[in-house]
């Protein structure tokens, strides 16, 4: 699981049984109270976006409260958010659907200015870094070959004898360099890399890598045969870090090679409607060699567009 | 063996939780994953020099518990904190 805090957002993504949606009532006291932000309107809070989503859960009886079905959750989403709307993205009745909550942007908190006709400035025409992408990879039944890098033979529970080395750090900082997971970007110099990954025992992976201090990329991967699974999401800008050497479908390439997955899907979020990025994996069809793609679903969500592909091994 | 001397250095390690984790009832790999844009960017926040990174370490913790989850690690960079966390 991982948390990234910025100054003005934070991105939580958390893994099995834990509980996501329950921090929220302490999460907006707390902005209240320490950095006196108030989004309080009628009795709910207005920040500026909130989304959630998740595939479906292999296992949704085993999971805690409200997280067992996807009702429970907008509704209880609902208690705090007045303007939030609920999708299921895919085929309904198989288990690779996801789904996503998302509300409408409270546009009093942009900060944008008015013209002096009283008009707003196009979202497109602004300045690049009011742009927005996330790429987001959700792939199952790992290639058992590639599934076994993400096994360690250390044990749990041995005596701290160093001060300065963790052994599950190093262990997953070597799982990173193994596979090559730091090799996702071709980033350019100048960029600067950093990585913080673990690697759980007796199975297990997660890492979270910032690049150029402000983007990220996380993953996470159960390898465990019959239930494996792994994730990859990312806000790089890829043309910007690869130097314009790269596009988000060679990056997709280079996730596979790592993982080989029997099934994934991949949502891709922009909030500008000429993204390049966002085009090229909507054009994608039969680019992907040994996968298939079933599903291919665009929605304009306010000011984003998503993109949801559903892809199968041949 | 990477030594954790040629990773840049990580802000924070808890090393009794890095020990004694143990992933072997993990099961559910698909993630929650919850975004909360307060602003829409950092330059939109209200001039008042506090933005979500001047919240404590320890209110992190207090808030991860929530979730049932713990902080492994965290790095800092000039414009975020990353947490690594259990489960």
């Amino acid at each position: 699981s991982s948390l990234f805090v910025f100054d003005h957002k934070l991105t939580l993504k958390t893994c099995g049984t834990t509980t996501t949606l329950f921090c929220l009532e302490e999460l907006f006291r707390v902005v209240k109270e320490h950095l006196d932000w108030n989004f309080c309107q009628k009795g709910k809070v207005n920040p500026y976006k909130v989304f959630y989503s998740r595939r479906c859960f292999m296992f949704p009886k085993k999971q805690q409260g409200i997280h067992q079905n996807w009702d429970d959750e907008t509704q209880y989403l609902n208690k705090f958010f007045s303007n939030g709307k609920s999708y299921l993205v895919g085929r309904l009745g198989q288990a690779n659907h996801w789904s996503l909550y998302v509300t409408e942007t409270n546009r009093d908190l942009d900060g944008q200015d008015e013209n002096f006709d009283g008009s707003e400035e196009d979202d497109d025409e602004n300045d690049d870094d009011d742009d927005d992408e996330t790429l987001e990879m959700l792939m199952t039944g790992l290639t058992p070959s590639r599934a076994s890098q993400f096994v360690t033979t250390r044990e749990p529970g041995q005596p701290v004898e160093s001060d300065t080395d963790d052994e599950g750090h190093v262990l997953g900082a070597q799982v990173t360099e193994d596979t090559q997971l730091d090799r996702i970007y071709d980033n350019v110099e100048g960029v600067s890399f950093q990585q913080d990954a673990f690697a759980f025992t007796p199975c297990g992976y997660s890492a979270n890598v910032v690049m150029d201090q402000e983007y990220y990329y996380t993953l996470h991967v159960t390898p465990e045969d019959g239930w494996s699974y792994a994730s990859f999401e990312s806000n790089v800008p890829v043309t910007k870090v690869s130097g314009g050497t790269q596009d988000n479908i060679a990056v997709m390439e280079r996730v596979l090679q790592v993982f080989g997955p029997s099934d994934f899907c991949l949502t891709f979020f922009s909030r500008r409607s000429h993204n390049d990025n966002f085009a090229k994996l909507k054009k994608l069809t039969d680019r992907v060699s040994n996968y298939t793609r079933k599903d291919k679903i665009v929605y304009q969500l306010d000011d984003y567009h998503l993109l949801y592909l559903r892809f199968e091994r041949n | 063996t990477v030594s954790l001397n040629a990773i840049p250095s990580p802000s924070y390690i808890d090393r009794e939780l890095s020990a004694n984790l143990d992933s072997t009832d993990a099961f559910e790999g698909p993630e929650k994953l919850l975004e909360i844009w307060f602003y829409k960017n950092s330059s939109c926040v209200p001039d008042n020099a506090k933005t979500l990174r001047s919240i404590d370490f320890s209110t992190w913790v207090r808030l991860l518990q929530l979730v049932k989850c713990q902080v492994l690690s965290m790095k800092q960079t000039e414009k975020m904190n990353a947490f690594l966390l259990s489960e």
